[in-house]
């Protein structure tokens, strides 16, 4: 799986 | 976006708007655990930050608006306007058994150690325990009005949608963030004994739940 560090959920 | 997020995201706001107009109307917060409403003011506060730093979606935006517009009007309701019917004997979760632990957590586990990434895993985190003083003040009181446990099931519902979610991103986008998920588990896990008493009750038509 990739990591991501930008939230795109509430 | 899927449905179940979508979802998701809607129950989450009926609880809050339920909540809020619950005590707006009856111009009461009787039963209402304050703690866990500045609990949750602090989950929104550190979790939208991002709203100076980065722009999503109109939607994203405008619900990060309104949940936490919605969640300093309720604590100023219960703390200010409506004081006088504030259960504070009944409301005595020691948040600061929750608030720290949380906070060193975050430090340890998380995806990044920068400030923004660190106060979004503390948010993630205060999530999942956040509704404990509420659920603590229920079962001291031994009952809860009906609109509260509604309040309490739109609220469960949502992180439970939420999981359904980050089960279809993982099979369709392969989007995975693990502390997002193992925070979600544990909250949605909390709400259980609460759910079965709400289905059960709530069959009975008991306008009041007794949690043991």
């Amino acid at each position: 799986w990739r990591r991501h560090v930008n939230h795109d959920e509430l | 976006m899927n449905i179940f997020r979508l979802t998701g995201d809607l129950s989450h706001l009926a609880a809050i708007i339920i909540l809020l107009l619950k005590i707006w109307k009856t111009r009461s917060c009787a039963g209402i655990s304050g703690k866990s409403q500045v609990l949750f003011a602090l989950v929104f506060t550190t979790r939208y930050l991002d709203l100076l730093t980065s722009f999503i979606s109109l939607y994203n935006t405008t619900m990060k608006i309104i949940y936490i517009g919605c969640a300093y009007a309720t604590v100023y309701l219960i703390y200010m306007k409506f004081k006088a019917t504030y259960d504070g004997n009944h409301d005595t979760f020691r948040v600061e058994f929750l608030v720290v632990p949380v906070g060193g957590l975050a430090f340890l586990v998380n995806h990044d150690f920068s400030p923004l990434e660190i106060l979004w895993t503390f948010s993630i985190y205060l999530e999942s325990v956040a509704i404990l003083p509420q659920l603590f003040m229920i079962s001291k009181t031994g009952e809860a009005e009906t609109i509260t446990t509604h309040y309490l099931f739109f609220l469960g519902l949502y992180r439970a949608l939420y999981l359904i979610n980050w089960i279809w991103r993982f099979y369709f986008e392969g989007f995975f963030d693990m502390i997002a998920i193992v925070a979600g588990v544990v909250q949605t896990i909390l709400y259980c004994d609460f759910f079965y008493l709400y289905v059960t009750k709530g069959e009975s038509g008991s306008n009041k739940i007794n949690p043991a």
